[in-house]
């Protein structure tokens, strides 16, 4: 399906990429097979400035206002938020596991500093996701290539940075290959 | 080339920019 391009309008600060936002949710019940999932998974919409990123984030709920087994996807135009897609492929993601009532600010946190390039690995990120579940929600960054370890390093480190996170908090590299299994 | 690099600060006050709603 063809969309029309977006481009910053007039007097709006453009982005170094642009950007889908994608909604999923898990109906109760079904198996997780890559062909629910990809039925399950819907776009939202596609920006390419600051101020069309606000118009459409002003207007979602936050996340932790969700309910049920539900999915935030914030990935660069052109890249699906699924392992099979060419970009991640070969890539992996740092999970952080957050206990509830924390899964909007860090959720915010994440993606303005994705948006904003705060993290300084070249074309390595492929977008975020935040997943909202029954005792805990999840946050997770996504990045091209797997085993470049200065690169998912760098990844960590401005996490850390950026989510202001509790000292305790547990970060977990996973190869989206390691997933699949 | 360059890169478009913006701290959280300014993306946040870009949000109150009237064009933004």
């Amino acid at each position: 399906t063809k969309r029309k391009a977006v481009v910053p309008g007039a007097g709006e600060h453009p982005l170094q990429y642009n950007y889908t936002f994608w909604y999923s949710r898990r109906t109760p019940g079904r198996p997780a097979s890559t062909q629910s999932y990809e039925q399950n998974i819907k776009q939202i919409g596609s920006f390419a400035s600051v101020e069309q990123f606000w118009r459409f984030y002003s207007h979602m709920i936050r996340p932790g206002d969700l309910t049920g087994h539900s999915d935030f996807h914030l990935f660069k135009e052109g890249i699906k938020p699924m392992w099979e897609d060419d970009a991640n492929k070969s890539g992996g993601k740092w999970i952080i596991r957050l206990r509830k009532g924390l899964a909007s600010r860090c959720w915010e946190n994440l993606i303005l500093a994705m948006l904003g390039e705060q993290f300084m690995v070249g074309e390595e990120i492929c977008g975020a996701v935040v997943s909202v579940r029954f005792q805990e929600d999840i946050i997770s960054i996504w990045n091209k290539t797997a085993s470049d370890q200065a690169t998912t390093a760098r990844i960590r480190d401005t996490l850390r940075r950026v989510l202001n996170l509790p000292p305790n908090t547990i970060m977990e590299y996973k190869t989206h290959t390691d997933s699949i299994k | 080339g360059t890169r478009i690099i913006y701290d959280r600060k300014f993306l946040l006050e870009c949000r109150n920019s009237p064009i933004a709603r």
